[in-house]
């Protein structure tokens, strides 16, 4: 999948899921059951949202309880990849400690998560 | 593209693939172009085929036998008056200049239309995506709610009008007689894929007014040396001859095309730059300025031209569009066709804004929330009349007479069918 399709896919859905979050006041797993819930199922787009949050909802659990912005959390899971010698795109304004920093602290949150271990794999 | 390819080889979406490329019906029967399927390009697109399994029966057609033993166009009026024994569509519609509408566009003439609900948490709920499969079949197009061929009443918000509503209650006789051939994308380059999808017969089809509104396309692209890849004058000119080569090869005797200019889309930053995305309504962090950043820092900005931050190159863009609206006036004003009068429509936008606010509105409010880019279902509303009450009083010709049979047809066939 081309970088900025699962760049601006991811923090479209991240966001999402971050703001359904907080409007329920509820946590992250539960703000992706809300927004798969709402999927209609007709085209099987339920099931495509479901199997999209087992995927990657572990680490977005994780990531999301640090306060994380979606942009920094996309660059954490590999759904956006910064060019080298080029900018990196953002959508939130940059973080206080940095974009690139921050973005290299979530990293390290997520080494480890099976998701990250098969993507390296892959 | 090659996401595309991956997406398009899943059998969900396959069939999403083949209808984008080819621009018809994904479900026709007797492959004339119509269809009795509402998305995949069917009667959201253009007039719904009332028999699906005859190919000389499809809206747009010049009756055969004035429909006395069936509706052979579609339009909902046939058989005979017992009284005296005449066709209807002979009683009603003879002479009466009927003919159809048809759009070759852009997302802006298909309606594109992401609803902000999907973005808005606050309200979201499982209606919020209930429309969500109808947009994917049609492209994320709404042409059933358009400025040129919408025919429903819109659940998108806003209202409906469109040119096709107003010329069918001109005149009833040219009930369904629509198409929008039009394309997220569409541009003078490359419309000459898909203008073939294009059904109508020189021969045994009505007249018809077609629009030519391809209204930015040429001047918007994603690349960050955008003013280096935008058409030229001279391949303008080129591309709009050859296609208007191709129209008057087609279209039947008596028809009009109406060259619509290109936009000024300088009003999309202006107005927008600093209002908040939908996305960033909630915390109030995600301006549209910075929206289009991330777009054009990932080479996604649909125009880089105009969605910009540097006004120079929103200048230089809008100074290109002017020059190839130009084109389009010269050729309007220097070139002759047989079987069709050529017009030329400019500065719709700039009216539209104009009436909105002396209705007291604001000019974002005809902007499309969560592209930034394209005009709303309240500017396409407002746009159907402005065009049609202008061409009414400076061209009566185009639209043709006003039946007078209008409600004897009413009266006699109710709906016609409906849509």
């Amino acid at each position: 999948v081309s970088t900025r399709d699962s760049c601006i896919g991811c923090v479209l859905i991240v966001s999402l899921v971050e703001q359904l979050a907080q409007v329920h006041n509820s946590s992250a797993q539960k703000a992706m059951e809300f927004l798969c819930s709402y999927m209609p199922e007709q085209g099987g787009l339920q099931g495509i949202c479901s199997l999209i949050a087992e995927l990657f909802g572990p680490d977005l659990i994780k990531l999301l309880s640090q306060n994380l912005k979606a942009d920094v959390i996309c660059y954490a899971v590999k759904l956006c990849k910064a060019e080298p010698h080029k900018p990196v795109c953002h959508l939130y304004e940059k973080p206080m400690n940095g974009l690139k920093r921050t973005i290299k602290q979530a990293e390290k949150i997520v080494r480890t998560s099976n998701y990250m271990q098969n993507y390296k794999t892959f | 593209s090659g996401v595309l390819l991956k997406i398009c080889s899943l059998p969900l979406f396959r069939m999403i693939c083949q209808t984008i490329d080819s621009s018809v019906p994904a479900e026709d029967y007797d492959q004339d172009n119509f269809s009795a399927f509402p998305s995949l390009r069917g009667y959201h697109w253009r007039g719904r085929d009332c028999n699906d399994i005859n190919s000389s029966i499809y809206p747009g057609r010049s009756p055969k036998d004035w429909d006395a033993l069936q509706d052979s166009n579609c339009n909902g009026i046939w058989g005979f008056d017992p009284e005296d024994g005449l066709p209807y569509e002979k009683k009603f519609c003879e002479g009466t200049d009927s003919k159809g509408i048809i759009i070759l566009g852009d997302s802006a003439a298909a309606h594109f239309h992401i609803p902000p609900e999907w973005m808005t948490p606050l309200t979201m709920s499982k209606s919020s995506f209930s429309n969500m499969a109808l947009a994917i079949s049609n492209e994320f197009d709404w042409p059933q709610f358009s400025l040129y061929t919408g025919f429903q009443n819109s659940t998108i918000g806003g209202w409906t009008q469109s040119l096709y509503l107003r010329l069918r209650e001109w005149n009833r006789c040219n009930h369904r007689d629509y198409q929008n051939i039009a394309r997220n994308g569409g541009s003078s380059e490359n419309l000459q894929k898909y203008l073939k999808s294009m059904a109508r017969d020189q021969q045994l089809d009505k007249p018809a007014i077609v629009f030519y509104a391809m209204i930015g396309n040429d001047v918007c692209n994603n690349l960050p040396d955008t003013l280096k890849h935008m058409t030229t004058p001279k391949d303008m000119k080129i591309n709009v001859m050859k296609q208007l080569e191709y129209l008057d090869m087609n279209l039947p005797k008596g028809s009009h095309v109406i060259l619509m200019s290109l936009a000024d889309g300088r009003f999309l930053w202006n107005n927008l730059h600093d209002r908040y995305h939908p996305l960033g309504q909630l915390n109030k962090d995600i301006t549209y300025a910075q929206f289009y950043g991330f777009l054009s820092c990932l080479k996604s900005n649909p125009c880089e031209g105009w969605m910009n931050k540097n006004e120079t190159i929103r200048n230089l863009t809008t100074e290109r569009a002017e020059q190839l609206s130009s084109v389009l006036r010269e050729i309007t004003t220097s070139v002759k066709f047989s079987n069709f009068e050529l017009g030329y429509y400019e500065n719709l936008y700039q009216k539209v804004n104009a009436k909105w606010e002396r209705f007291g509105g604001n000019p974002w409010d005809l902007l499309e929330p969560v592209d930034g880019f394209h005009p709303n279902q309240v500017a396409s509303a407002i746009g159907a009349d402005l065009i049609w009450e202008e061409i009414l009083q400076k061209q009566p010709e185009i639209f043709g007479k006003q039946n007078p049979f209008n409600q004897e047809i009413i009266q006699q066939f109710g709906d016609q069918g409906g849509h």
